[in-house]
């Protein structure tokens, strides 16, 4: 399996996570 | 639903017509209208005037209105549509609309391009991808010599520099995100699905009642 800076990004970026803006409910 | 009509939708007045936002987006108007809500609770958190400062967008990812991150600045200043450092309720959610699971992948491929294209250079350029991935270790606090690092990109460009120029362009990128569509995972919330449901508050609170006590 080839590591892919891509899918490490997208995969451990809180700041490219958007889903916190709607849990704070 | 009178509750969720647009005629009573008075509070957003000063902000961008929910029919017009409807159109233009994958929402409908009654979603345009449970997302004033989200947007009113962050626009208000600290500056309280109607507008997401990048601090507030922080606070709203974090909890923490100073944590500095390269992706989510990166993200704000693509929100920031008119480029005057706030988010307005119009570019809200405009730019929310990529992220909606209905979306085209066509369009959600092209906004991962432009904020992967750090410098807007029109290419996602080594340095570029160098910078990401070093932000994306000190973020999760681990630590990889360099040649680690080098070799990540390196990998990452033969498979995504099809023609060997030591950039990836928005093809090049187009055909490498479309090959990998666990890339464009954070592109979906599937939040916004149910916009309505998970901002219920807006169904609660809004009409009449505040408009006229």
């Amino acid at each position: 399996r080839t590591c892919n800076a891509f899918q490490l990004i997208s995969s451990m970026s809180s700041g490219f996570d958007l889903s916190g803006m709607f849990e704070s409910e | 639903m009178g509750c969720v009509s647009s005629k009573q939708f008075k509070r957003a007045a000063e902000h961008e017509d929910p029919a017009i936002l409807a159109k233009e987006t994958t929402f409908s108007v009654s979603e345009v209208e449970a997302l004033y809500e989200l947007f009113k609770k962050i626009s208000h958190s600290i500056f309280k005037d109607g507008l997401i400062h990048k601090e507030e967008f922080q606070l709203a990812l974090f909890r923490n209105s100073n944590k500095k991150n390269l992706f989510a600045d990166r993200i704000f200043d693509l929100f920031d549509l008119k480029h005057n450092g706030v988010v307005d309720f119009g570019e809200f959610v405009r730019s929310l609309n990529i992220f909606h699971p209905e979306t085209p992948l066509a369009e959600k491929i092209s906004f991962a391009f432009r904020l992967y294209d750090l410098r807007g250079t029109g290419y996602i350029e080594r340095e570029e991808l160098y910078e990401m991935v070093l932000a994306i270790l000190n973020e999760s606090d681990l630590f990889l010599s360099d040649d680690a690092v080098e070799q990540i990109v390196d990998q990452t460009f033969k498979q995504a520099d099809l023609n060997g120029d030591g950039k990836i362009d928005p093809d090049e990128w187009k055909a490498f995100a479309s090959k990998n569509p666990a890339l464009l995972k954070n592109m979906t919330l599937p939040y916004l699905k149910d916009i309505t449901m998970a901002f219920p508050s807006f169904v609660l609170n809004s009409g009449v009642d505040e408009e006229e006590l």
